[in-house]
């Protein structure tokens, strides 16, 4: 056998964005020679590099003598899909910042590229801002569950660093019950017949002070976030808080709103998004702000989420032009017995009615892990492989498909990520050529 | 391989890699350089990657990458 002595990184383009944050339009594509005396891997952007990286660290095989090995291989690859994500919620359960971390160098060993954080929810509002400090000191679960703005921005340049871009959700006007407890009279009072109950709602859209301080709060997200999108959230608003509220039913009538409540979430929504672009930022939402009818800037984008109807969600929201997330199916807080990882690897995003133009808008897809259930015991082996599955959905194309061959990479790749410190679960009965007697 | 290249050619061929030996580095006519601290840094990291969870030679000194 003769020598591989060097591999050799050319950035081919002028600028190499090596100083840049990742986006939604950065090039990933790599071509990767492996040949004596040196492998080449030429890459448009470092975007690419990095992928390339990865791939060429896969194919290094150590044999049972201790010598490592590659074979002569010729590869070229880019993603079929843009946006390829992980939503991981730290709010339902607070998330240790190393949890966070080894999450995203998995991400990068799948060639994931968006961490979406669900970083604040009606449980806890870690998130410490600068402008509304008492957000999180009276929001979060203790003053040790907060993220610090030196932590969020931790987390940010090592996801950079793996090319993975960090889109947080700040979910408005619903699951909101955490915002309300250091922003006063951010939340509707919900009331008992005549008398308020005590309880509150979703956010009070008929007070300016609300809409004053979420333009406050989107400048300062502007500064800490790179990205160019912010998610809106948007889902699973209960109007039922509003129906009980007599300043909020004189405000309807006012504006002739009837007892059309989704015409009031639309009312504080599309107030929102022209907020978001007004701070130069894009808007991502979920399903029901397109179900509920607001009228959306063309370029944001709907995360298809309702696992029923998935399909036809995706025709509607395409076909009215607006890019398009799917989430539905990859709901990986659902568990059950056996492999699966077999039900997300089948999945075909491009899977619906509609013409070539509308699968086009299919920018991407994410795996959702929600924090119900999860916390840092759990988190890791929950998601991996499972994710695994859904990332190669997301960069491979089309046409692979066969599960008894991906089974047997994805069994080598948990194996793979065990080795590098990723406590990823099995997928079947099995062993890992690396494991020892004392490895627990 | 995790996920699939798009075209993939894998040739019967093997070559040896000696971890004291072998570099990942910039290559001529690359528009980032040492400089590039995001390359920088992945090329240490991928070097780790592929020799450093050897159950023979973790012990050994690591060669450190120029």
């Amino acid at each position: 056998e003769t020598e591989l002595f060097s591999l050799q990184v050319i950035i081919t383009s002028e600028d190499s964005e090596c100083d840049k944050y990742p986006g939604v339009e950065s090039d990933e594509s790599y071509q990767l020679q492996v040949s004596e005396p040196t492998a080449v891997l030429k890459a448009s952007k470092v975007w690419g590099a990095l992928r390339g990286l990865e791939t060429f660290s896969q194919l290094v095989n150590e044999d049972d003598y201790g010598s490592f090995f590659i074979n002569e291989s010729d590869i070229s690859d880019s993603p079929r899909f843009a946006h390829r994500g992980i939503l991981l919620d730290t709010s339902r359960h607070f998330l240790p910042l190393k949890s966070i971390l080894i999450n995203l160098d998995a991400m990068a060993f799948n060639k994931f590229n968006v961490f979406h954080w669900h970083i604040v929810d009606d449980q806890s509002f870690p998130y410490q801002s600068i402008t509304f400090p008492e957000l999180s000191a009276q929001g979060a679960y203790s003053y040790n569950h907060v993220y610090t703005p030196t932590d969020v921005r931790l987390v940010i340049d090592y996801a950079r660093l793996r090319g993975i871009r960090v889109i947080p959700e700040f979910d408005t006007p619903g699951h909101t019950e955490s915002w309300g407890k250091g922003q006063k009279d951010f939340l509707t009072p919900c009331y008992n017949g005549e008398h308020p109950s005590g309880s509150y709602g979703p956010v009070n859209p008929i007070l300016n002070t609300t809409y004053d301080f979420m333009l406050q709060l989107l400048k300062e997200i502007r500064t800490v976030f790179p990205d160019e999108y912010i998610h809106l959230g948007g889902d699973e608003v209960d109007f039922t808080c509003w129906r009980s509220n007599p300043d909020v039913s004189e405000f309807m009538k006012e504006r002739g709103f009837s007892h059309s409540y989704t015409k009031l979430e639309s009312y504080y929504i599309e107030k929102i998004l022209d907020m978001v672009s007004s701070v130069n930022k894009k808007s991502i939402v979920w399903q029901e702000v397109f179900d509920n009818g607001v009228q959306l800037q063309p370029d944001t984008i709907v995360e298809v989420w309702m696992g029923t109807l998935y399909k036809e969600e995706l025709r509607r929201v395409t076909k009215e032009g607006h890019p398009a997330i799917l989430a539905a199916p990859w709901y990986l807080d659902y568990i059950s017995y056996g492999q699966d990882w077999k039900k997300y690897y089948s999945v075909e995003p491009l899977d619906f009615l509609g013409c070539r133009a509308q699968k086009e808008l299919v920018v991407g897809g994410e795996a959702c892990l929600w924090g119900e259930y999860v916390d840092a015991t759990n988190l890791t082996p929950r998601l991996w492989p499972r994710a695994s599955a859904v990332g190669e959905r997301l960069w491979s194309s089309k046409n692979v498909t066969d599960i008894a061959d991906a089974y047997n990479r994805l069994t080598e790749h948990r194996c793979r990520m065990l080795r590098r410190g990723v406590a990823a679960e099995p997928l079947f009965v099995g062993y890992c050529s690396n494991e020892t007697g004392d490895r627990t | 391989l995790w996920p699939l290249p798009r075209s993939l050619h894998i040739s019967p061929a093997r070559l040896q890699l000696a971890p004291k030996r072998f570099q990942i580095l910039h290559g001529s006519g690359s528009s980032a350089g040492p400089r590039c601290s995001l390359l920088q840094d992945a090329f240490r990291r991928y070097y780790g990657y592929i020799f450093g969870y050897s159950k023979w030679q973790n012990h050994d000194e690591k060669k450190p990458l120029s």
